[in-house]
């Protein structure tokens, strides 16, 4: 007969390791560098504090790397550290705002890489600026999916130093994984003109990103969920935590933008009774009240306080310094919403100057995600899927022969990655349709430059 | 400051369902299709019973469909029940032995979807050919990760009925999934000569796929881990679960064809005492015995007992039957091994007959995987990257004037997929390098035949 078990979701992860971005030594090089900086800058970004984050990669020879990354950011509290870097699906960005981390997961599945390849601890040092700072040796323990303390000291912190210091090493293959890492570290410091990114690689080359500005933007705040989109899953847990006795007062205090006359006009519209208790709601009623939250169009759209979007002028001004375009079209929709999640598409199509001109299956596209540069799988990308699916003739572009690049960035509460190793955004229609009006907007935009362009010329002719 | 919390397995696998394969409804309710299907064909392969799989979809409006899937297989024990349909991450696959199932939640996932997006129940119903057949509706209870029992029932059997039905509903979109839902069905069909697979659709369309043979494959039998490729954290456990007191015994009762003899030798080469206790190994020893086991090239390679491969006139057959083509090419490469897991490439070449000309981006690539046809991201599939490097004028073949399309199979007892949905095959280099050996070797076989023709032509001509 069959041998039944459960296993750990550590266990899973560590089975099923290409899943998590761990494909081969040369991505997992990728893999880490990325996971470990996106924590570094989220401890920073979320708390205003302008980053300083540094990166040494030192090559050990037979293919093992040590990976030493710090910043200057919030630090992790004394407890919470070995959970924090040894507990698979562990962390504090489980909340409603916008985050590079969102899994719970990214950080140990780069220290777990490191402990069944190279057998290696993590050495995590840490404060948050109080009178102590602390230090953690540790492993996970896979089957178990629990932390294992090797080590661990505490000590003064006279300096009041806060921030985060992770160290480990790992099996990798820098050498071809040298265009994406750099790739990475450049078009991430595109987008954060604000921090001070320092890269040392094995080689002993320098890679210093200066801050230009100490302007930041303001940090992404926790919201209540959207009402478009969230299942029954979603409003069922809301209703199990809620002290609420009527529906009326339970959609009035749990969704975000939805007080008391909404939550009234949407009831009564769905002939729910205000009065009714949301704990002894049918299975049925449930249903309708959730069917019919996704089509109310009379719901506020969410506002953009739990988002932190690139911005028209930064997303112009990265791109004039990188490819000094004869001409950007950028746009930024208003806040839309999937599963409750709220989410801004940035779209910018860029004409002329350095960029090139490029065969049709090798398209210059940028995306990005919550500010993070997506280097991997283009082709199965949703804004790839967009791209191909518009008449670029409309707008008189012509992709095969002309100099145009695409940049996407989505942010989100939640972004729909497709894969753990967040290589590239999922088929979401909602999240497809923005990104289609976002184009479209610039496509038009370009195409009346292309336009006055045309007209003068024919004018200089004459 | 940050608040941490630990989140469940079924909990992220929630909140991240378009990384399980359920972007949207259309791509759901093909995920759903394909899960329950795979869990019957399993259950049947695994005990050489000659399968007969029913699937039943019925619109019940309103975006909802209800599914019914029923097979006479090895059913499932009553105790088992609710954690094998309501816990995720369990299951009977996590065997080192090939079977469809490998990460002990596809099926749960389709049944989580059924309960957040129609708030639906399972009902299972299921005997292992006793004198009882039971019953059970479930549903899960996501924060947890463990199952809710709404109602079981226990009743006689007396036609020693064996097998198992899965019945749910869910939101989904069936005319866009339509043309892949079927595609699977027809693809799955042909690799399986001797099973009986019925369909009927939402529209009351019946698909038959009747069987042609009773001859089924031996079934794959579980093995031991093979030595190329095993990473430390596989072998410390193997050495925490052994009872051997010496290296000898260790590596000599514990790894796929190695034996005493073997073992000696390998220990010797690496000196290692073959005396010493695997269990007061200093880790440096460790590090030494995983990585030089993986460079042994001593060790006997696989054997194929647990692995089914399609075979070589089966795929043939396949091939001829569906496309008629002038000229096939099949080949098996011998067993191989990725982490330890043993894997088997077949691959094929048809040229000519009904096999169609297609533009470069658009090529004929038929992708399996332990015997599931993979009809996603074919850009992103390591085949293509092989497909893409390969360079085909060597072999006088031009895949944009030329009718020829490419078929690959890869039966393993862990298939490396990039995505929980398993849609396409992640870039690992030992299945890369066993699939550019089987494509060049029948491309070298269609250059045989296009020199064959081509002289028959010139001596014709004469
Ligand atoms: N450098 C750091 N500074 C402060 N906190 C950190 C740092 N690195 C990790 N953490 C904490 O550890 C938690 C877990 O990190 P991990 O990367 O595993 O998951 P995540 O960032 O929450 O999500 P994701 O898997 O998407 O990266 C984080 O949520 C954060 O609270
Ligand atoms: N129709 C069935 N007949 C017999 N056993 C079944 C059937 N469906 C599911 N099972 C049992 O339930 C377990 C869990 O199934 P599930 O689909 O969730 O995971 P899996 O098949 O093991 O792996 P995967 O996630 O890759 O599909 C299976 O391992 C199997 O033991
Ligand atoms: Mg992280
Ligand atoms: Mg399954």
């Amino acid at each position: 007969g069959e041998k039944f078990k459960a296993i750990s979701a550590a266990d899973f992860f560590y089975k099923n390791k290409e899943i998590a971005g761990f494909d081969n030594p040369v991505r997992a090089t990728y893999t880490i560098m990325r996971e470990l900086v996106e924590n570094a800058l989220d401890a920073c970004e979320q708390y205003s504090i302008l980053p300083e984050v540094r990166v040494k990669l030192i090559d050990e020879g037979n293919s093992i790397y040590k990976l030493k990354v710090e910043d200057n950011g919030i630090g992790v509290p004394y407890e919470q550290v070995p959970y924090a870097f040894a507990q698979i699906l562990f962390g504090s960005k489980y909340t409603l705002r916008q985050s590079r981390g969102i899994f719970g997961l990214g950080g140990k599945m780069a220290i777990l890489y490191g402990q069944i390849t190279a057998h290696s601890t993590v050495r995590v040092t840490s404060s948050t600026g109080g009178f102590e700072k602390y230090s953690y040796e540790l492993n996970i323990n896979i089957q178990e999916n629990r932390p294992v303390i090797r080590r661990k000291e505490v000590g003064p912190n006279p300096g009041r130093w806060r921030g985060t210091t992770v160290q480990f090493s790992f099996e990798g293959d820098y050498v071809r994984a040298k265009p994406k890492v750099v790739e990475y570290f450049k078009q991430t410091s595109i987008l954060l003109p604000y921090a001070n990114i320092l890269f040392v690689d094995p080689d002993g080359v320098l890679y210093r990103f200066d801050r230009v500005t100490d302007v930041m933007p303001k940090p992404a705040e926790e919201v209540q969920p959207h009402p478009h989109g969230i299942d029954v899953e979603g409003v069922q847990r809301m209703i199990n935590a809620s002290r609420s006795s009527t529906m009326l007062d339970f959609m009035a205090n749990n969704f975000h933008r939805v007080g008391v006359a909404t939550a009234l006009n949407f009831l009564k519209s769905i002939k729910i009774d205000p009065q009714a208790n949301p704990k002894t709601l049918q299975s049925r009623e449930l249903l309708t009240v959730v069917s019919r939250m996704k089509e109310y169009d009379e719901f506020q759209p969410p506002d953009a306080q739990c988002l932190s979007p690139i911005g028209m002028e930064l997303l112009k001004a990265g791109i004039m310094r990188e490819f000094r375009p004869e001409f950007v079209a950028v746009t930024q929709r208003g806040a839309s919403a999937y599963s409750g999640y709220p989410f801004i598409v940035e779209a910018a199509i860029a004409y002329g100057g350095e960029i090139p001109i490029t065969p049709p299956d090798e398209m210059s596209v940028f995306r990005y995600a919550n500010k993070i540069p997506l280097l991997y799988d283009l082709h199965s990308d949703v804004a790839m899927k967009v791209i191909k699916k518009i008449n670029w003739q409309r707008y008189r572009l012509d992709l095969s022969t002309m100099p145009i690049a695409f940049f996407i960035h989505i942010c989100a509460t939640k972004v729909p990655y497709k894969t753990v190793g967040k290589e590239y955004i999922a088929d979401r229609p909602e999240v497809e349709y923005e990104i289609e009006w976002a184009l479209k907007t610039c496509a038009r935009e370009v195409k009346m430059h292309l336009t006055r362009k045309e007209k003068a010329s024919i004018v200089q002719r004459r």
